[in-house]
Parts: C-alpha cells; structure tokens; sequence
C-alpha cells in the first residue's frame, strides 16, 4: 500500500492525507475520497497531470471545452487559491467546503462578494455588475434595450447601495443579500450531502483504513 | 418573472457558470 500510496501523490500535487483535509473541512474523510474521484475524472479530461487547468473546469461545467464564460472564470480564479493557474486537490476540497450545506453562511456571503467583486477592490462596482449583467444576457441569448438594462442596475443600487456612492462595500452587501436570501442559493451545494453515494468508487482507491473514515 | 421585477444579482445567479452543481453530474 505505501507504494502505491505514494505514488498516486505524485501523480496528484496538492493531494494531502485525506485525513487531514476533512480535519480542515466539513467534510468526513470518505466523503474527501469521494471527491477524489470526482476531481480524477475532471484533472485528466484534457491533460492528465493530476491538476484542473480552466479548461478542464469550463469543459467540467459546460460539457464543452469552447465556451468561454465570465462566471466559470470567476469561480476558477476563486478555486485556485495558490494562484498557479490551475486548481489542485487540495484548493479543490477547500473551495467546495464553502458550498457545503454545513458551512456557514458569512462564509457562503464573503465567496460571493469575492465572485462579483471583479477587479477585487473591496467594492462590487456598478460597472462590474453591469459586465455581469451583459455576460448573464449574451449566455442567455437575452436582448435587452439599453435603458432596460441602465433601469434594472438603478434598481439593483437604490437595494443594495444604501450610501449611495455607486458601488457596494461588504456591509452593504450583508445587508442586502439578508434581505434577498434567494441570492445565496447557488452557495451551496446539496450534492455534497451525499458525494460518497454518487462517487462510490472511492472505497475501491481508499488509501484509508476503515477505522479512520 | 420579467428581467424587469429581478435585481441584477437575481439575474446574474442564473447564470450555468454559476451552477456547479453540473461539475457532479457525470
């Protein structure tokens, strides 16, 4: 097994003891091997390196390796927490504990004004909600007039911008999504609750004894 | 709902790179 095991990490940077990264997450250490063979699958769909490159997370998210979107970026760039480029396991654990339906929920509100604070300047800027809005509307093949689009930002601003200086800082944003609790819907992800039976091939790869699980 | 009755954000969340959900389905 040693072999085997240390070979298998080789293969996979970033793949810490399993043991370890639940100790760190919401998640039991079965439930980490489970993700495992999820992050396998996805890490070798274009090259296997044993990493998730933005292609492979885009091909992961779509079922198509061209689309280019704003928001697969986005949560790709939030994913790869040690800023290589690409995620490895162990950003790959880290980030989805955020989505866990046991994490809390400022967690869940910090990750989502990361996501939609695009230039990452401590504001959700009206113009980068606008960007936003304009990616949401070409993705949806949606056409809307200009003064549509100007008319749902003023709304959005006279919700959420309660000091009315254009742009939403963090307190702002508590506010807001306290009071529109819908937003943080795609916060979590109730798959996570039973990864172990959608991925039941962890228990043939388990590097772990039973005891530990 | 009309684009019109959602804030922005409402109508951003529906965006399919927001949905992760799809990285499970095999």
């Amino acid at each position: 097994m040693g072999c085997f095991s240390s070979t298998s990490r080789k293969q996979f940077p970033g793949h810490e003891d399993p043991i370890l990264l639940a100790s760190k997450t919401f998640f039991s250490v079965s439930e980490v091997e489970a993700l495992f063979e999820l992050f396998k699958s996805i890490s070798k769909s274009v090259i296997d390196d044993g990493l998730i490159n933005k292609e492979e997370f885009q091909l992961a998210l779509f079922k198509n390796r061209k689309k280019e979107n704003l928001f697969a970026n986005r949560i790709f760039d939030l994913f790869d927490v040690k800023h290589k480029g690409v995620i490895d396991f162990s950003d790959f654990v880290s980030s989805l504990n955020v989505f866990h339906p046991n994490a809390p929920l400022e967690d869940k509100i910090n990750f989502a004004f990361k996501l939609y604070d695009l230039d990452g300047t401590g504001y959700i800027e009206r113009e980068e909600v606008k960007q936003m809005l304009i990616a949401l509307l070409c993705e949806s093949e949606m056409k809307l007039a200009d003064e549509t689009i100007e008319a749902i930002l003023d709304k959005t601003f006279i919700e959420a911008d309660a000091d009315g200086d254009g742009k939403i800082d963090k307190t702002e944003w508590l506010n807001f999504v306290t009071r529109n609790p819908s937003l943080m819907k795609i916060m979590t992800l109730t798959y996570l609750r039973d990864i172990t039976t959608t991925f039941p091939s962890f228990v043939f790869h388990s590097e772990v004894d039973e005891i530990a699980t | 709902a009309s684009p019109l009755t959602m804030n922005a954000f409402q109508l951003i969340s529906t965006s399919q790179g927001l949905n992760l959900g799809s990285l499970f389905e095999k």
